[in-house]
C-alpha cells in the first residue's frame, strides 16, 4: 500500500511570526 | 566583564499585544522628540526580538514602519485624530529601529534610529497621473509661494505679525503650474498693520505656532494665491531647555527660515 508521504499526522501551516500587519498601505 | 554565556533572544510575534504596546510608545516617542515635519503613525511592525536584560527587564530590539499624518508636529492635536497622508498626496513613510527596556511594567526607549522616505514619483503617477509630486523646500517657486501665501496671510491680518518658521511640504503640478506648501508660522511682538523691518520683529516668549497650507497657480492673468492657517494655542517656554525632552522649539525659529532640507527627513532629538 503506498501513502503519499507527510499526509498523515501532518502538522498545518504555522503562521509566520513577522512582519505583523500592515495597518494602513504599503509604500 | 565576565563573558556570559547562553545570551540569547527569543523571538515573538510582531502583533504580539506587547509588542503592539511597545511599538506604540516607540512611536509616541518618534513624535516627541521630532523638531520638524510631521507626526508619524505606525503602519507594520517588521521584526522583534526579546533579550532578556540582567539583572532585571527584557529589552524589545523592533523594526517598526511608519506613515506620515497631516499634523504637524507642533499640533496639539492627539495623534489617533490626525489623518494618514494617502497615496496620492506623496506618502512619505518612516523606517525605525528601536530598543525600548520594560522594568517593573515600564516601558524605556533606551535607543532610537528612523529615516525617512517618499513614495517614488513614479508610484504616485501609477495611482494618480496628475497627482502633486513633492519638491524641494529651496525651489524658487516653493520659496516664491510661501513668500506670496505669507504677505498675503498678514495682510487680511489686522493683529500679530505672524513670521515663517518653517517649510514642513511643497508638491507642484506642470499643469496648469502651480505649487502647493505647507509651513509653520510664528506670532512676533509686531502688529502686521505697520511692521516696516520683518527682521526686527521677535517670537513672543509664550510661542505661538500656526499651520498654514497655501497654493500659487499661474493663470493667464496672473498668479493667484490661496492661503488658510490654523493658529495654534500659545505654548509656554519651558524654564529650561531638556535636550533629552520633547522638541526645543524655541531655537529653531531662528534657524529653520526657509530651510533646503529635502522634504521628507525625519530629524529626531538627542537619543537617550
Amino acid at each position: 500500500k503506498v501513502v503519499q508521504p507527510g499526509t498523515v499526522g501532518a502538522a498545518g501551516p504555522v503562521a509566520p511570526l513577522c512582519p505583523g500587519r500592515v495597518r494602513h498601505f504599503k509604500i | 566583564a565576565p563573558h556570559i554565556t547562553g545570551m540569547s533572544f527569543k523571538e515573538v510575534a510582531c502583533d504580539d499585544p506587547e509588542v503592539e504596546q511597545v511599538a506604540l510608545v516607540a512611536v509616541d516617542y518618534l513624535n516627541q522628540h521630532l523638531l520638524h515635519g510631521f507626526k508619524h503613525i505606525l503602519n507594520q511592525i517588521d521584526k522583534v526580538k526579546m533579550w532578556n536584560r540582567r539583572p532585571f527587564g527584557v529589552v524589545y530590539e523592533l523594526e517598526i514602519d511608519t506613515l506620515e499624518t497631516t499634523c504637524h508636529v507642533l499640533d496639539p492635536t492627539p495623534l489617533a485624530n490626525c489623518s494618514v497622508r494617502q497615496l496620492t498626496e506623496h506618502a512619505v513613510e518612516g523606517d525605525c529601529d528601536f530598543h525600548v527596556l520594560k522594568q517593573d511594567g515600564q516601558f524605556t526607549v533606551m535607543h532610537s534610529q528612523c529615516h525617512s522616505n517618499p513614495d517614488s514619483a513614479e508610484d504616485v503617477h501609477k495611482v494618480c497621473p496628475s497627482c502633486a509630486i513633492l519638491i524641494p523646500f529651496n525651489d524658487t517657486s516653493v520659496v516664491h509661494t510661501v513668500k506670496a501665501a505669507l504677505d498675503a496671510f498678514n495682510a487680511q491680518n489686522n493683529g500679530t505679525y505672524f513670521k515663517l518658521v518653517e517649510i514642513s511640504r511643497a508638491q507642484n503640478v506642470p499643469l496648469p503650474v502651480s505649487t502647493f506648501v505647507e509651513f509653520v508660522v510664528a506670532a512676533t511682538d509686531c502688529t502686521a498693520q505697520e511692521v516696516t523691518d520683518p527682521a526686527k520683529c521677535n517670537l513672543l516668549a509664550e510661542k505661538q505656532y500656526g499651520f498654514c497650507k497655501a497654493s500659487l497657480v499661474q493663470r493667464l492673468g496672473g498668479e493667484e494665491v490661496s492661503v488658510a492657517c490654523k493658529v495654534f494655542q500659545k505654548q509656554p517656554q519651558p524654564a529650561s531647555v531638556n535636550t533629552a525632552g520633547p522638541a526645543p522649539a524655541g531655537d529653531q525659529t531662528e534657524t529653520a527660515a526657509l530651510p533646503a532640507a529635502p522634504p521628507a527627513s525625519l530629524v529626531v532629538g538627542p537619543m537617550v
